[in-house]
């Protein structure tokens, strides 16, 4: 299961 | 979030918001690069992809819709309203090369192979490069109107709060994104030369003029 890379900045 | 992103997100906000002040107060938009607003719309855009797919925070999905409303209005205004104050020999940086750039950078480094990772990472090396194209133009008309360098001022300091935000995170064993510290790195050290006539010239009451 390909699980999203997380970006908090904007 | 800490102080210096969330400083270094304000300053973003302000540098826009100093930017509509300029056009609107002097009804112009002389000495602005149409090239590099353009290409801050394309960086939102192609960064934001999950803005109606991946909900973080009312924050982040406010400030993101900000800055693409925000920059979209600002083409807006130069390529209408105030059109006939635009002049495009100035603005006479060869774009093509940073779009082209980011895009080979963005499929060499991106973290996963995935269409949303891959034009994340795009928007980061275009953002990396965008200003270049002003600063382009303020190097060939040799001076520029002290409310565009507040506008520059606080896109710089924005890029700058958010390396001491990086080490701020870094030290408090946060996750760091590695292509976003290194292009953050090399965006700031583009203004260095900025910098250094704003605080020798512009703060001391002086127009800004290269020497």
């Amino acid at each position: 299961d390909e699980e999203q890379t997380e970006h908090d900045e904007l | 979030m800490n102080i210096f992103r969330l400083t270094g997100d304000m300053m973003h906000l302000a540098s826009i918001l100093i930017l509509l002040l300029k056009i609107h107060t002097s009804h112009s938009c002389a000495g602005i690069s149409f090239k590099t607003q353009v290409l801050y719309l394309t960086v939102f855009l192609t960064r934001y992809l999950d803005l109606f797919t991946n909900f973080t925070s009312v924050y982040l999905t406010c400030m993101k819709i900000f800055f693409i409303a925000s920059s979209a209005y600002i083409i807006y205004l130069m390529r209408f309203p105030f059109k006939d104050t635009y002049n495009k020999h100035l603005d006479a940086f060869r774009w093509e090369f940073l779009l082209g750039g980011a895009a080979v950078l963005a499929l060499v480094f991106p973290q996963k192979y995935t269409v949303r990772e891959v034009f994340w990472t795009y928007s980061i090396f275009l953002e990396m490069l965008a200003i270049l194209p002003q600063l382009f133009q303020l190097q060939r008309t040799g001076e520029a109107a002290t409310i565009t360098t507040h506008y520059l001022f606080a896109l710089g300091a924005y890029r700058a709060l958010y390396i001491a935000n990086w080490i701020y995170r870094y030290q408090m064993g946060e996750h760091v994104d590695g292509v976003a510290v290194l292009a953050g790195i090399v965006q700031t050290a583009l203004y260095c030369d900025f910098f250094y006539i704003y605080f020798t010239r512009v703060l001391r009451g002086q127009r800004f003029k290269l020497p």
